[in-house]
């Protein structure tokens, strides 16, 4: 029933009373930044015409639907000196842990999507989507194979006229490593942990494809609907998302090469190894 | 140098277009997975080979030996096969060792070439835990609930309900730290209570103990 904040020296982030996350405060400015799940269902073609195919494993074809997963979503906050995290529940199959360790300057989500329901017959694409105040004019960054990053602009190619005639697919971009936009005064950079599919669909927001789950082969020739089961149910997916926002400045270290420097830590993990020490003392093993 | 080919070859077939925008036939997936977890088990006998040469023997002696080779391929080194075990279910905030045991340590093996941080996340069954580095430093640590919704997946077979977080800093380029981890007894109560099943309470003579046992905790504590 009231706004929640959770935080540390460098941000603090807030969720509206509905459980959204709602703004991010930095050095004391605060700043709109908005993230929520929604879904596009999946198109049915008759596979006959290239045009008119279903969305399938090779083809991210919407029927034109976008659906909102809910309008409030469940917290439980954990507060503690090393981090801080709110788990929010939107429904029976996407929840979602938002975190701020004390010592990051970005923040983490890790998102948990499925068993996706297609009890109606209708298959289900889910994306988590983040919206800022940033004036970015139809304009988005996404990498190269985690290398350079390339420039994108909404509903067009840099070497011919497009008129686009899915206007969700056609401005989807592959997403390996990171996706970003930027006006003269604010940054936001999206890192993911596995390639994805992104898109900026309007100004000042930025998309991740999460999860997919289609009933219907695309006729592409694999001949099988994406629809990934273990167990006999629905494949659970879950994964981070790592958003590093801020003022756009040009002075060391500027944004970019903070976030180069977390893909470098987040795509190149320390390794972690277990031993089980048995009945061995501490000044022993020290 | 056997291990290292699973891998390679391994790699070599996830080069096709279908591994890596997950185009293939389901089948197919799951054979991928199975070769990819297989040169994974593998190749972590080598690193636990590369760890154990750098740690010391009376340590190595110690530690309880290790598993999981393909049966094709046994290490050629099993005077090394000890501890440094990879925990390939912490996606689901799952790892066996951690979770059911009262001591462990965590190794972190940095394959950067500058100095790193990383807030480690462990799966552990509750309770309280104390972390300390190589120095006797205690470092902080915090246990945080794993969510619902994770606890309710139904083909997440674990004991593990929170999450052990603590900073491991100061994490050499191209090399490796460790932390010893413990799982705290607070009182003698505790300790009863960790070790025996509890007692059932039928006479003055079992209440007079419960009542001698809590007078010790106390001291303890």
């Amino acid at each position: 029933s009231e706004e929640v904040t959770i935080g540390n020296k460098y941000l603090n982030v807030s969720f509206d009373t509905s459980g959204f996350l709602s703004s991010i405060t930095i050095d004391g400015v605060t700043n709109r930044l908005r993230q929520t799940f929604v879904y596009y269902e999946g198109a049915l073609g008759n596979n006959e015409e290239f045009q008119n195919r279903s969305s399938g494993a090779y083809i991210f074809r919407p029927n034109g639907t976008e659906k909102t997963v809910t309008e409030n979503v469940q917290l439980k906050v954990v507060k503690g000196p090393t981090v801080q995290e709110v788990h929010q529940v939107f429904n029976e199959w996407i929840s979602q842990v938002v975190r701020v360790y004390a010592d990051e300057s970005h923040i983490e989500f890790e998102w948990m999507v499925g068993p996706i329901p297609v009890g109606d017959g209708v298959g289900k694409e889910i994306v988590s989507r983040f919206y800022t105040a940033a004036q970015s004019g139809g304009v988005f960054w996404t990498d190269a194979n985690g290398r350079e990053m390339i420039k994108r602009v909404r509903n067009h190619r840099d070497t011919w006229n497009v008129d686009l005639m899915e206007k969700i697919s056609g401005n989807y971009y592959p997403v390996t490593a990171k996706i970003a936009l930027e006006d003269e005064n604010l940054r936001l950079a999206v890192l993911n942990d596995r390639a994805q599919g992104g898109s900026s669909l309007e100004d000042g927001a930025l998309e991740l494809m999460v999860h997919r789950r289609l009933l219907h082969d695309d006729a592409f020739g694999v001949e099988e609907a994406l629809n990934e089961k273990a167990f006999g149910k629905g494949l659970v997916a879950r994964g981070k998302h790592w958003v590093v926002f801020g003022a756009k400045k040009p002075t060391s270290p500027t944004p970019e090469a903070r976030e180069r420097f977390l893909q470098n830590r987040m795509l190149l993990p320390n390794w972690l190894f277990f031993s089980d020490v048995g009945e061995v003392r501490y000044e022993d093993w020290q | 140098e056997p291990h290292l080919n699973m891998l390679r070859e391994a790699m070599g077939v996830m080069q096709h277009h279908d591994a890596i925008t997950g185009t293939e036939k389901q089948h197919v997936a799951n054979d991928y997975a199975r070769m990819l977890n297989r040169a994974m088990r593998a190749c972590g006998a080598n690193t636990k080979v590369a760890l154990n040469q750098i740690v010391d023997p009376k340590y190595k002696r110690s530690l309880r030996s290790g598993g999981g080779l393909p049966a094709e391929h046994p290490t050629p080194y099993p005077e090394y096969t000890f501890g440094f075990e990879s925990c390939h279910l912490l996606n689901v905030s799952k790892c066996e060792l951690t979770e059911s045991k009262d001591s462990f340590t965590v190794t972190l093996y940095n394959p950067l070439a500058h100095a790193g941080h990383e807030y480690v996340r462990v799966p552990v069954s509750g309770g309280r835990y104390i972390v300390r580095d190589y120095r006797n430093v205690e470092v902080a640590a915090q246990l945080v609930p794993i969510p619902e919704s994770v606890l309710n997946l139904s083909y997440r077979f674990s004991n593990a309900t929170s999450e052990l977080v603590f900073l491991a800093n100061e994490l050499p380029p191209l090399g490796f730290k460790s932390y010893f981890v413990t799982r705290a007894i607070d009182s003698l109560d505790d300790f009863l209570h960790e070790s025996s099943p509890p007692v059932p309470v039928t006479s003055p003579k079992v209440d007079q103990a419960r009542a001698k046992q809590q007078a010790a905790a106390q001291q303890w504590h």
